[in-house]
């Protein structure tokens, strides 16, 4: 098993190599893609050569081969199945963007406790009402969570998942949640990343 | 100057610091820390001690205090003036998640390039057109920009941030954007987090 900052930085590799095929690049130099991510090209042949490209190549790593490797360490063959909880700002624009985003990452069923937005769909991806949640988990395996709900539900939502049988959750209200050990449990806050960039343009103005 | 990830550290265990203040929890220890973050207590330790708490304490480390500390390690003394680009779905969650949450990261002004966003108020800031950025950027002094519109308007924005003198950029969207030296550019994408649990849950099935 990987560590979860290796992850981390294969992920925002697989990123970068896509934008490029977009842009018809087919190589990259590892000082170039360490460079976009603010870190050493030496951490990044140290990944590289942990998925298997050892030699150095004169032009540049191959993009498309990188893509495929990377999804092979990552992904799971099968794919997994994904529910978005909370379809507010943030639950909606996750929607969105997720949606088709990673063919091994299927976002399924949508769930709120709003009637009003029950059978809204978005990018083709139905919402449920949040009383159907263990019902839909289950018939449509699926595995991980994403919580988008207020602060005051997100203890009774992640109950109601792992009860569900889930094994994933990804939080983004900031109250901690307590999971049984086989669930994995992330978070995220958009706020250190804003903390990060206030911190370095202070630096930058001394 | 601190490395990135260890900025991104300080910033989390001041979230997890500031919900224990809720809790009225008054001491911690470096594994109750390193617990909640999937990282190590001999991190945690060598973070701490970075910052001046060096002793043992038997205890635990004192919340308040870190809590102080870490914001004179990281925040600028009188603070930094934010605004948000784009009030859409992204931005609007961000917008009403940000405001007041931190006092030395001052969300001052919105913006969006449709008329009938105008004069929206969300917790309190006002939504101005974006040909007013420049005027507005000037004369509130604001030092960063977060970027959540489409693709297609990435690069322009990002231009127009620039020629008004930011000096920062968190990027949601995925479009990669070039900034000259002097410009802080950060990006964050939640498929990174997504990428994460699916990997660990893929991991705890076999
Ligand atoms: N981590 C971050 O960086 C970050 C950034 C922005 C917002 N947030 C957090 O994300 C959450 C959502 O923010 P938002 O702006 O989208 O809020 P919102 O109020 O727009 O949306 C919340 C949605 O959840 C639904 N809901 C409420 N209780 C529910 C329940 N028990 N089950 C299912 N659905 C339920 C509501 O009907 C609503 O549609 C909040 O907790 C906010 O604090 C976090
Ligand atoms: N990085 C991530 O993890 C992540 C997650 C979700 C969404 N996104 C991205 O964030 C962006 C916003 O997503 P959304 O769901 O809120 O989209 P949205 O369409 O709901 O909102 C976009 C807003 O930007 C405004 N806008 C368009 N052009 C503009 C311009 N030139 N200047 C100022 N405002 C302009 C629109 O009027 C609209 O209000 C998209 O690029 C999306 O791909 C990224």
């Amino acid at each position: 098993t990987l560590p979860g900052k290796t992850v981390e930085r294969l992920s925002q590799y697989r990123r970068r190599l896509l934008n490029l095929v977009e842009e018809n690049v087919e190589y990259i130099f590892s000082h170039e893609l360490a460079a976009i991510l603010h870190i050493t090209a030496v951490q990044v042949r140290r990944d590289l050569m942990l998925l298997g490209f050892s030699s150095v190549y004169r032009k540049g790593y191959p993009v498309k081969k990188l893509i495929e490797v990377i999804g092979q360490r990552l992904d799971s063959e099968s794919g997994q199945n994904v529910a978005i909880i909370g379809m507010g700002n943030l639950g909606t624009a996750l929607a969105s963007y997720l949606t088709g985003l990673r063919p091994k990452l299927r976002i399924v069923a949508l769930f709120d406790i709003d009637e009003n937005k029950k059978g809204l769909k978005i990018g083709g991806v139905k919402c449920y009402h949040v009383s159907e949640m263990g019902k839909v988990i289950k018939s449509k395996k699926i595995s991980i969570g994403v919580v988008t709900v207020p602060q005051t539900s997100a203890k009774k939502v992640a109950s109601q998942l792992i009860k569900s049988g889930i094994k994933g959750i990804l939080n983004f209200t900031h109250i901690p949640l307590e999971v049984p050990s086989d669930v994995y449990l992330e978070e995220y806050d958009m706020i250190t990343s804003l903390e990060k960039v206030a911190y370095f343009v202070k630096k930058k103005k001394k």
